[in-house]
């Protein structure tokens, strides 16, 4: 599968961002402090990561564009299978109803069934590798044993 | 499961010594088991850059590890063909030439994997091979981004 | 006891003052005691720059990250004026304006401590900077290493 | 203090290098792989540190010229004080004799004296902070807690 198109509504600094993706090379760029890295923040989020370690905050409520507690965070990947049929993924998080709501083409789901909608998508399931900013060192570092859990996890 | 392990296990060293060839021409790279009869044993990597030592991984300066692990990683998940890459500013120890390098290896891996990645303005390279770039900007309080094809760019200086 | 922590306290927060409006005009930055009645609370760090909100140093940005704890660091040290700074690609996530702002930022600290920093080709800032340039360069399976002083060089330029 | 010149024999890449810094801005500059940190890691052993993981090694023989036996590792610092006299600090490892060597103003000591000579140089000591490569983000990532020891260690 591949992640044709990403919308974030209200993620830090991206108040209404619309992103087409393509099954090839997609480059982000742009100089210090834009929202790069928040965008892939923002897809991590809407893929179900609940580390907010990850996100940089200590709380939901960071992420929210200017912590504003009146809006609702939410963002919407399209995903396309390798049959080309295309599977729409919201999650969305409110400050004021303090909580996340997530929807599977359009219908109201709860996590559980969105996370095993992801993991079984088209019959093989949406698989990423994150390399988080600053960690490629880290990475490198990885002992023998990390490296063959590396690969067995992925064969 | 032995069968299985050691297929994807052989598929991955080939796909990484082709690429370790075309990046580092004169240099060798091992990857083994610690036990080659024990398929639960650990993973080494071992690589000897042309007039250096072979060193583990865990030795080598930072541009180099950076190329060694991202080549690795590339070369285990293109097995699968499924897996989406997403890389936050993974160029950023390697010089110019290993910039460039890694800019083509990674875009030999999108006949397998979909790659998003983020790289600052002046890595040309990890910015030519894009097939959409994305340009973000902020203004106003607000992260401003443009998605420009690669296919549309050339068809506007074509005209 | 206690005068001696805030004397050397505010004389940091000044210097990094002096460093943040600089490099960041129009920005605010917040460097306070969580219990300004206690010395030996924890020390907040926030940072509120033009047209953001108001955040901890840990939601910063990569490129921001490194501009902040830098100048920190260097405004810690500013005050003892006798600790001598090793600085391995500290410039690694910073954008051509940031190497250059934080370049300005290095050179001025050089009043108060001796600086060796390791870069890469490119960054030029951070080699205009310098008094002594070494150049390393690999050959022949050794390092070889050249220190070539600006003073000199711009001798030779005159001549 | 400053340091004035460091000498480097066998360390890592660096056979025989000879360097002269300024009391002012040095830049190490050349491409990836040459040897620009084996220089910082050679000052550091220098100065006494003793963590095989600081130096990517994971044996003292690791850090000698081709991992070769029969050659001896030194790096010699000239350190200059506040009052202008020069200090010469030799470490050397012997893979031959098994152990380290410690030489402050040509005269053979213990390690013990060697490190408080350098505490106590010219009356205010040699202190350095060493950011590693790769390490800078997380500095960034310190507690408010490490900020304050930071601050009360420096103070
Ligand atoms: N809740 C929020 N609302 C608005 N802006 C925020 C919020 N949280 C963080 N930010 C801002 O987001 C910015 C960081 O964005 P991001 O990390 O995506 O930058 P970047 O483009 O990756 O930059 P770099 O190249 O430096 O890594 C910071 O400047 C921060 O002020
Ligand atoms: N014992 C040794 N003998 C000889 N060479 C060694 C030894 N140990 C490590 N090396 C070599 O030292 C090189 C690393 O040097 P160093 O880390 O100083 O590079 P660098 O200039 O900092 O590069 P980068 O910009 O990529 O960080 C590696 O190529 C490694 O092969
Ligand atoms: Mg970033
Ligand atoms: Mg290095």
């Amino acid at each position: 599968p591949y992640l044709k198109k990403v919308e974030i509504k209200n993620y830090k600094t991206h108040r209404n961002t619309r992103i087409v993706f393509t099954d090839g090379i997609n480059s982000i760029v742009g100089p210090n402090g834009v929202g790069k890295s928040n965008i892939i923040e923002a897809i991590i989020f809407a893929l179900g990561e609940r580390s907010l370690k990850t996100f940089r905050a200590s709380s939901y409520n960071d992420l929210v564009y200017n912590n504003r507690k009146d809006i609702d965070l939410s963002v919407t990947l399209y995903i396309v299978d390798k049959d080309g049929n295309e599977h729409k993924f919201k999650r969305v998080y409110s400050p004021k109803k303090g909580g996340h709501k997530y929807r599977y083409n359009g219908k109201r789901v709860s996590r559980g069934s969105y996370i095993i909608n992801l993991m079984k998508l088209g019959g093989e399931g949406f698989k990423y590798v994150y390399i988080q900013q600053g960690d490629i060192l880290n990475k490198a570092n990885a002992t023998p044993r990390d490296i063959k859990n590396l690969v067995d996890d992925a064969l | 499961r032995e069968r299985v392990f050691m297929e994807g296990f052989n598929k991955l060293k080939n796909r990484f010594n082709e690429l370790f060839k075309e990046v580092f021409p004169g240099s060798k790279a091992y990857i083994e088991l610690e036990d080659p009869e024990n398929i639960d044993s650990d993973i080494l990597v071992y690589i000897e850059f042309k007039d250096k030592p072979k060193l583990p991984l865990s030795a080598l300066s930072g541009g180099e590890k950076t190329a060694i692990i991202l080549m690795l990683l590339l070369s285990i998940y293109s097995i699968g063909e499924d897996t989406v890459f997403l890389l936050d500013e993974v160029d950023a120890h390697l010089d110019i030439r290993n910039i460039e390098n890694m800019s083509k290896v990674i875009r030999a891996q999108k006949k397998y994997n979909q790659i998003i990645l983020v790289t600052l303005p002046g890595h040309d390279s990890m910015i030519s091979i894009a097939d959409h770039i994305i340009a973000v900007a902020y203004r106003n309080g607000v992260s401003k981004v443009f998605t420009l094809s690669k296919e549309y760019m050339e068809r506007m200086i074509r005209e």
